[in-house]
């Protein structure tokens, strides 16, 4: 079982 | 003071229908580089990215940057009373609390402007590094919307994989599975008919298709869409807005817990 990431885990708030 | 002429309007018209779906609210930043947009969707897991440089106005004048905040929604239904001639000029004053489109006919014989209420948007920017992908797919973007929807009627995933065979598109769902195999093809009579694949490392991800779905309503933006891949990162799916900039969509991908 896949499960779907946040785009927020992937790149840093600025 | 703000003032956008844009003479194509009905790119502009068409930039939000292609993000409307995907983006409730958010917000416009005007800046000297040009009108742009950064919004993730509710559920955070795809992002837009808009940017149409200022050259690409016949007139550009921003006086100092601004960021407005917009209901996506009601912009698009305001700029569908423009004609897919019209030329569109976006207007704001400094700290005003409105926007305003204004529409001119092609003739000049019908001049048209409509209000519409900014709102206050907290959002988060996120910094998007440029990054070297392991694969590069560039296709109609006709045949990629058409993939996608063939696929979302069988599954609700899509594995898309770049091998030096080509690009895959696979499924599976309750009725069974499908796949779908893109083979570079650049010996076509036009180059926007062209599949290119530009590949670095085979790459294999998995996305929910109803969002790649979404992303399928910028196709009357640009022939073709480019699709950047790498193993464990979000997907781009980008399309060029001619001369002026691009829509770029960021999907994070299905990974194995």
């Amino acid at each position: 079982n896949r499960n779907q990431k946040s785009i927020k885990s992937f790149y840093s708030t600025v | 003071m703000l003032e956008l002429r844009l003479v194509q309007g009905s790119l502009l018209k068409k930039v939000l229908e292609s993000i409307k779906e995907l983006v409730t609210d958010a917000n416009f930043d005007c800046s000297s580089t040009g009108f742009s947009l950064q919004a993730m969707d509710s559920s955070h897991v795809a992002l837009v990215a808009l940017l149409l440089r200022s050259e690409g106005f016949e007139h550009y004048r921003c006086d100092r940057n601004m960021s407005m905040g917009m209901n996506l929604n009601n912009m698009a239904k305001m700029l569908k009373c423009a004609g897919n001639d019209d030329i569109i000029t976006i207007k704001a004053d400094d700290g005003g609390d409105t926007v305003t489109f204004m529409f001119e006919s092609p003739t000049q014989d019908k001049i048209s402007d409509f209000e519409m209420k900014l709102m206050d948007i907290d959002s988060e920017h996120l910094g998007i590094p440029e990054a070297e992908y392991h694969a590069i797919v560039k296709m109609p973007s006709s045949e990629f919307a058409r993939i996608c929807r063939d696929l979302s009627s069988i599954g609700d995933t899509v594995v898309i994989s770049v091998t030096k065979e080509g690009v895959k598109f696979s499924t599976k769902g309750d009725i069974g599975s499908a796949n779908i195999v893109c083979r570079q093809n650049t010996s076509v009579d036009k180059p926007e008919e062209a599949t290119v694949i530009d590949m670095n490392e085979p790459v294999s991800l998995t996305f929910a298709l109803r969002y790649m779905n979404s992303f399928t309503k910028a196709t009357p933006l640009s022939n073709t869409v480019s699709i950047s891949l790498s193993n464990e990162l979000p997907v781009v799916v980008e399309y060029k807005i001619a001369e002026m900039g691009y829509v770029r969509f960021y999907l994070a991908p299905k990974i194995e817990e």
